[in-house]
């Protein structure tokens, strides 16, 4: 995901 | 993955087994609040959307079945068990939760970091997931005595997202993350609307006491 992202969480 | 994201995922977890631990050994959900249990089914679904397109690793999609999971299964014991539905405190529990779904739909139109599906909705289910607590709240503060998993339940659940901020701070530190307002900020409301929550749960637990909130 894009750095900025958070979608790498729950 | 950090120490503050797995306390606070695992501190999530815990929330969830209390909430079914009671429902199912005491085979009763009064003092739960339906409408805050279908506002984390709307957050879970809304959030969770990359579930088959996007893989982060086991751990991810594993915690995503299992909370998508759980808060179905709750929302299905609270509204279909023989049992369990005639115990929910039905004409107690009158929040207008629609009002929060339709609140959070409007501000994540107009306040997103990009206009397309995905992230709109995953948006959407931050700021739902900020305000999902208030029935909830509202719910206890009417109830007369509240009992220790329900207060537990509650606490844990305020928890896991104080230890989501800290993972932010931790992320921004040491991964040189940007700074993403709509995450902080949301996860600071949901936070704050714990707090006077956190106040009478842990004076109650010095105390030795029965946990009560003010009308």
């Amino acid at each position: 995901p894009p750095k900025g992202s958070f979608h790498d969480e729950l | 993955m950090n120490l503050f994201r797995l306390l606070g995922d695992m501190t999530h977890l815990l929330s969830i087994v209390v909430l079914l631990l009671k429902i199912r050994t005491v085979k009763s959900c009064a003092g739960i609040s339906l409408k805050t249990q279908e506002l984390y089914v709307i957050v879970f679904l809304t959030r969770y959307l990359d579930l088959f397109t996007k893989y982060y690793s086991v751990y991810n999609t594993a915690m995503k079945l299992v909370f998508l999971g759980t808060s179905i299964g709750i929302v299905w014991y609270m509204r279909y068990h023989k049992v369990v539905k005639q115990t929910y405190s039905k004409d107690e529990d009158t929040f207008k939760h629609y009002f929060l779904i339709l609140l959070s739909i409007i501000l994540a139109l107009l306040i997103h970091r990009a206009f397309d599906v995905i992230e709109v909705l995953w948006t959407f289910s931050l700021y739902l997931e900020a305000v999902a607590i208030l029935p909830q709240l509202v719910l206890l503060q009417k109830s007369r005595n509240i009992d220790t998993l329900t207060g537990d339940y509650v606490f844990l659940l305020g928890a896991y997202r104080a230890l989501y901020i800290l993972n932010w701070v931790y992320r921004f530190l040491m991964e040189n993350h940007k700074f993403r307002w709509i995450p902080w900020i949301s996860g600071l409301v949901q936070t704050a609307l714990y707090a006077d929550f956190f106040y009478y749960y842990i004076k109650s637990w010095k105390n030795r006491e029965k946990l009560k909130l003010p009308a």
